[in-house]
């Protein structure tokens, strides 16, 4: 074993055509990592505004953005999430990487003019994204 | 043929709605079914100009309901957390016929009264109502010199017999006042909870009511023209407010957003068989 050991150890630590800032980009944080965005709309836009009387703005909001690798402590991704990673990068690339898509959304209040004329206030559930995460 | 272009015509507009229509998603299907008219969004999106033609809401009703939005929603429309009710829609109708609209009684404060019908269309099978209430707004602010009681007699109607049945005994009520009606208070709201209740859970689609409504003084004298609830512009005819729980998956429930409560549908530690009411971050840990 000794010849094996020596043998290895004169081998260069790094390929001579290594790059390392190559190497060390894969570690920083992306440009556009995935967060959340806003995206401002009125209903009078979308021609809602005859029926739709509040609110006058509406902001979904939307999640956007490249997925790091490690997912896990700033999304509170499930493992599952890097394991699709490592096989997007290492086995089979048309396996789709992580996505970046909304973990939680609040209600919002609509006040609203029914065909009958009668007014309606209703309040809908899981209407604005307010935190994304990488699945 | 017409016909089958209007097959194709509702095909399309069906395939339509499943793909794109989120708002026709927040009405639960059997309402769409039931009143056979797709989501309002629907018709926006299909035929791309405003949708529905819809009736004017009465201006004094959008009023009101425009300062009960203010109250429950922030200006981007969030539903305030502290509010404690479990409401989570609130439906006004305006009565679709006054039939023998008998004109209040300046003398004696008698408020008009007459026959009401309500239309109850729009409700849905998964809105469970949780009170009711007849309002009557007022153009003008008025405040009464001395404390105000008064007299409410209603009398709710078989609609589809009522030229044939004797209405029924009427509930009488005593709205004790005073009934001081600053700048920003132009309203009377008589709580009709226990009437309408059988009404709407048997999923009645229209009432039928006729009401009397009469201020004196509290001493038993009759008010002076001047004192009269009546004193004012004709009061309109009462609006009819439904506060309703919204059970569809698509309404807010707000017990739901309590830290330890949640949604069947969520909560990876719901499947770990936790007990209910129990802060599941314990269990993770």
């Amino acid at each position: 074993a000794q010849d094996t050991v020596s043998s290895e150890l004169k081998k260069p630590l790094v390929p001579a055509s290594f790059n390392l800032s190559e190497y060390f980009k894969q570690f920083l944080f992306p440009q556009n990592e995935c967060e959340l965005h806003d995206f401002r709309l009125s209903f009078s836009q979308l021609k809602w505004d005859n029926w739709i009387v509040a609110p006058h703005k509406y902001n979904p909001r939307y999640c956007k953005g490249d997925c790091p690798r490690a997912v896990g402590h700033r999304y509170g991704s499930p493992v599952h999430t890097m394991v699709q990673n490592i096989i997007h990068e290492k086995l089979d690339s048309s396996v789709p990487r992580p996505s970046c898509v909304p973990a939680k959304y609040s209600p919002l209040s609509v006040l609203a003019i029914e065909p009958d004329g009668s007014i309606a206030y209703k309040e809908y559930e899981d209407m604005i994204a307010t935190k994304c995460t990488c699945r | 043929s017409q016909a089958s272009r209007g097959e194709a015509h509702f095909a399309t507009s069906a395939a339509l709605e499943s793909e794109a229509e989120p708002w026709s998603l927040l009405r639960p299907p059997d309402e769409r079914h039931r009143s056979g008219l797709p989501s309002p969004l629907f018709n926006v999106l299909y035929d791309g100009h405003g949708g529905l033609p819809r009736l004017q809401p009465d201006s004094r009703a959008l009023r009101y309901m425009k300062r009960l939005y203010k109250t429950y929603a922030t200006k981007e429309g969030i539903p305030k957390a502290n509010r404690s009710h479990l409401y989570n829609t609130v439906r006004l109708f305006t009565p679709c016929a006054q039939h023998k609209q008998a004109p209040g009684d300046q003398v004696t404060g008698t408020l008009p009264s007459g026959d009401l019908r309500f239309n109850l269309d729009r409700v849905t099978a998964v809105e469970h109502l949780l009170k009711s209430v007849l309002l009557y707004t007022w153009n003008n602010s008025i405040s009464f010199p001395s404390p105000v009681k008064c007299e409410c007699s209603l009398v709710v109607k078989e609609p589809e017999l009522s030229n044939k049945t004797l209405p029924k005994a009427p509930y009488s009520f005593t709205l004790n006042s005073p009934f001081t009606f600053q700048k920003k208070h132009k309203w009377i709201e008589i709580d009709v909870t226990a009437i309408l209740q059988p009404l709407v859970v048997s999923n009645k689609r229209e009432i039928h009511m006729s009401i009397d409504f009469t201020c004196v003084k509290d001493q038993l004298q009759h008010l002076s023209a001047q004192e009269s609830p009546c004193n004012m512009t004709l009061l309109a005819a009462p609006s009819l407010l439904l506060y309703l729980n919204d059970t569809s998956t698509q309404a807010y429930h707000r017990w739901y957003s309590l830290p330890w409560k949640r949604r069947p549908s969520q909560g990876p530690d719901q499947k770990r068989g936790l007990s209910e009411g129990v802060p599941s971050s314990r269990h993770r840990r």
